[in-house]
């Protein structure tokens, strides 16, 4: 494992953690995707059914879990916390899950890379992964404040697939330049679909102004 | 296929 990988698993970890965090202190959700973070839970399950048939290490199989588990406790405190469940911006959080389900799982039927049940819900869960965020971007576009916080997660989130293209440029020159277009193409636009937050999250911080995207 | 289909990611 290369430091751009660790990086970026670090990354994704911490956004969750930030996540977790906002809504267990504050025990508000105000500002986040629920439709994005039921996609994640849908990503993680279909991308991690290896757990059951290959083990590659304890740090591997440990983060797995860890996301798993994390994920599926946020949807839990969106949807069922009495006091948190409140706080979701609903008819806002408009996006329809199965716009960006259903396309991906065919893109996934017809592109990838053996075509086995595991992979090609792996390619799925990739291809899912790379759009899950619109959710969230549409609902933080629609929301007047955006805290610290949220902003903070959705940075760190965007950031985590940033640094994976970095660690995929390094293992394609490192290791025998193996070429795998599913992932690299795919983290490569969902990093894009970040590009624009990216610009006014760098943009808010410089200027020491609160964060609000246009309209 | 080499073993390193990045399936070793997360």
């Amino acid at each position: 494992m290369n430091v751009f990988r660790l990086a970026g698993d670090m990354t994704h970890l911490l956004s969750i953690i930030i996540l977790l965090l906002k809504i267990r202190a504050t025990k508000s959700c105000t500002g986040i995707s629920l439709k994005t973070q039921e996609l994640y839970v849908i990503v993680f399950l279909t991308r991690y059914l290896d757990l059951f048939t290959k083990y590659i290490s304890f740090y591997n199989t440990t983060m797995k879990l860890v996301f798993l588990g994390t994920s599926i406790s946020i949807v839990w405190y969106m949807r069922y916390h009495k006091v948190v469940k409140q706080t979701y911006n609903k008819d806002q959080d408009t996006f329809r899950h199965y716009f960006l389900a259903i396309p991906c799982f065919l893109l996934a039927l017809l592109i990838h890379h053996e075509f086995t049940v595991i992979e090609v819900l792996w390619t799925f869960s990739i291809y899912l992964e790379a759009v899950a965020i619109l959710p969230q971007l549409v609902l933080l576009q629609r929301s007047r404040n955006i805290d610290n916080l949220t902003g903070n997660y959705v940075f760190l989130l965007g950031a985590y697939r940033a640094l994976y293209l970095v660690n995929w440029v390094y293992r394609y020159f490192t290791e025998n330049h193996l070429v795998r277009w599913i992932p690299w193409l795919s983290g490569l636009v969902q990093t894009t679909l970040y590009a624009d937050f990216f610009y006014y999250y760098i943009k808010s911080w410089k200027n020491n102004e609160k964060l609000q995207l246009p309209a | 296929a080499k073993t390193s289909s990045l399936k070793d990611e997360l």
